[in-house]
């Protein structure tokens, strides 16, 4: 499964990462 | 409800934590509208404890949102941040869930975070045992929370020690972090003994408390995993998701 950059959740990562805030899961 | 409850004798890192508290209004709104959304592969009408878990993960993200606005952690790289609140996360619902009952005061009823109440009766019948048994557990430490008088001041500061308790060794911040615990657990010793000079054991029974948020939420978790393991967990549910993440 896609995960973040540190190995965690994919969507944690959405969330906390500068460059994808504007974009928060639905 | 007392929003920004200063004074003489509130140390200034609750007094910044309190001003960023989110609006439990506002909170409520947001989490109604995402759940009355419709979604493609999702029924018009969906099960309960579908709603229950949806409700779940956006909850999570207000508390993900609450943390992106905290002192010392908005400092922090994406790793270390991650690090913390897959520590944490399911503390941080946990004690979200508790503060919620005990400004709800009613021991018969629960309160959801989109403002339904909910009979214990109707949990005991509906929610299976496994769930019963921790909402029993969370009311019962909602009680002793309440009558240990725990305040908005001592809850922020323990929402903020519960985001930052993760042994500093995981993290490549260690001197923010470590910081930023030392100067929590400062400000609610000076708090406790400031407002609460006849009970001068709070600080120790607060903390003893999170012990108790610590083993509600282990239990929590091996709830999720057993309806999880069942095929009974809605697909793209995030908190499965921080489940099965690597821990630290």
């Amino acid at each position: 499964p896609c995960r973040g950059a540190s190995g965690g959740p994919a969507i944690l990562y959405a969330l906390l990462s500068p460059s994808l805030r504007a974009r928060p899961p639905a | 409800p007392e929003p920004f409850s200063g004074g003489p004798g509130v140390p200034e890192l609750i007094l910044q934590l309190l001003q960023l508290e989110p609006d439990e209004d506002q909170v409520r709104a947001r989490i109604v509208g995402c759940l009355q959304e419709p979604a493609r592969g999702r029924p018009d009408q969906p099960a309960p404890f579908s709603l229950l878990c949806r409700m779940a993960d956006q909850t999570f993200i207000s508390i993900v949102d609450w943390a992106r606005r905290c002192m010392v952690f908005k400092e922090l790289e994406v790793a270390d941040q991650m690090t913390l609140l897959q520590s944490c996360w399911s503390e941080l619902l946990v004690f979200d869930h508790i503060y919620r009952q005990i400004q709800h005061g009613k021991e018969s009823s629960i309160l959801l975070v989109t403002g339904q109440e909910v009979e214990l009766t109707t949990v005991a019948t509906q929610a299976g045992s496994l769930l019963h048994s921790l909402v029993l557990r969370a009311q019962e430490l909602a009680l002793q929370l309440h009558t240990l008088q725990l305040d908005r001041q001592e809850f922020v500061c323990l929402k903020f020690l519960i985001l930052f308790s993760l042994d500093v060794k995981f993290l490549n911040n260690h001197g923010l972090v470590k910081d930023a615990q030392e100067k929590a657990n400062a400000a609610l010793l000076d708090y406790t003994l400031c407002h609460y000079p006849h009970c001068g054991d709070k600080f120790q029974q607060l903390l003893l408390c999170l012990v108790e948020v610590r083993a509600l939420s282990m239990q929590a978790k091996e709830y999720l995993y057993h309806k999880h393991l069942g095929n009974e967990m809605p697909r793209n549910n995030l908190l499965i998701e921080m489940l099965q993440a690597k821990q630290t």
